[in-house]
């Protein structure tokens, strides 16, 4: 594993450590987007199948059951929670995961690196996992007050895209026969749907003022 | 075996 890998993967476990401290610390979930934060419990329930065939290493294993815990409590916590689920709102996150969902499959069944259930759902996951921040950036968006810690958390998860390309580029000229074209022009995507993001970021953070994104 | 099929990233 390289320094850009691990960092990513610290940078992404950072991400919902902000998240889970912000809605289990201060019981509050507002300006988090459940839409999205379903889609990521779907994308991480059908990539991480292979936890039951495929044994890769102890940190491998961990992490997939700390991103499959922490997505599914995250959401029990929005829906569930007798304080957290009244901060929730519901009214501005009206994205249909459903208009994501459906192409993603759909792709998934033409576009995959073998045509078999556990293959298809992989590459699903990687199509959605490309699009489940859309509902949070739309929410940003209608959010007037941007709390610092929903700012951080989407700073967070950007930055863990970013170093994962660094990673690949780092894997494609290090390892022999290292190459895997779905994951790449997806993480690509995913990456460049926050450069407006991280561009508003950067600039508050230099003008030192609060958070706020142009509608 | 072909790396491409050896899933190791998260």
């Amino acid at each position: 594993m390289n320094i850009f890998r691990l960092a990513g993967d610290m940078t992404h476990l950072a991400s919902v450590l902000v998240l889970l401290l912000k809605i289990h610390t201060i019981k509050s979930c507002a300006g988090i987007s459940l839409k999205t934060q379903e889609l990521y419990a779907i994308t991480f329930a059908t990539r991480y199948l292979d936890l039951f065939t495929d044994y890769i290493s102890f940190y491998n294993t961990v992490m997939k059951i700390i991103f499959l815990g922490s997505s599914f409590s995250i959401v029990w916590y929005m829906r569930r929670h007798k304080v957290v689920r009244r901060s929730y709102d519901r009214d501005q996150d009206t994205f249909r995961h459903f208009f994501l969902i459906l192409p993603c499959l759909l792709l998934a069944t033409f576009i995959n690196e073998k045509l078999t259930a556990k293959e298809v759902l992989w590459a699903f996951s990687l199509y959605l996992e490309a699009v489940a921040i859309l509902p949070q950036l739309v929410l940003l968006q209608r959010t007037r007050n941007i709390d610092n810690l929903t700012g951080q958390y989407v700073f967070l998860l950007g930055a863990y895209r970013a170093l994962y390309i660094l990673n690949w580029i780092y894997r494609y000229f290090t390892e022999a026969r290292y190459v895997h074209w779905i994951t790449w022009i997806c993480g690509v995507v995913q990456t460049l749907l926050y450069a407006d993001f991280f561009y508003y970021y950067f600039q508050s953070w230099k003008k030192n003022v609060k958070l706020e994104l142009p509608a | 075996a072909n790396s491409a099929s050896i899933k190791d990233e998260l």
